[in-house]
């Protein structure tokens, strides 16, 4: 993505996935 | 335009890993080693060892889905790289960084072997 304004974004990008049902 | 880079993304991607992992879910290999099983995902596998990327690649072996390593692995040495894979983090202590040097060689994880040998050296 050289070159290309680049926005960091620093919240979760997906969902998380629970440790049981 | 532009981009907009989540920071988190590989993180969350590899925590999501290690979920399903933990719940045995998706999981299409299991590694047995002086008795023990560990379940895995064969891409994190293939994407994170020399050995296991030559082993998957032979189209032999393309529904392979249980493999025995060698006697002389230790399964502590496994568990620790394997916990290595999906989370990044790698536990070394004075009484299991051999054996997890020694399983690190053994999977062509060449950089996690450096790194074992530099914390041994550290410690003389």
């Amino acid at each position: 993505h050289e070159g290309v304004n680049t926005i960091k974004e620093m919240g979760r990008s997906i969902h998380e996935i629970p440790r049981q049902d | 335009d532009g981009c907009i880079q989540f920071t988190r993304h590989a993180g969350d991607v590899l925590l999501n890993f290690n979920r399903l992992r933990s719940r045995n879910i998706l999981t299409d290999v299991t590694i047995q080693v002086d008795g023990q099983q560990f379940h895995a995902h064969k891409a994190i596998l293939v994407a994170c060892s020399g050995f296991f990327y030559s082993v998957f690649m032979d189209p032999e072996n393309a529904n392979l889905s249980a493999i025995s390593l060698d006697p002389k692995v230790d399964p502590k040495g496994l568990s620790l790289l394997l916990d290595f894979m999906y989370t990044s983090c790698l536990n070394l202590n004075d009484s299991l960084v051999l054996a997890t040097l020694n399983t690190a060689i053994y999977l062509q994880m060449e950089h996690v072997a450096d790194t074992c040998h530099r914390f041994i050296k550290s410690r003389h």
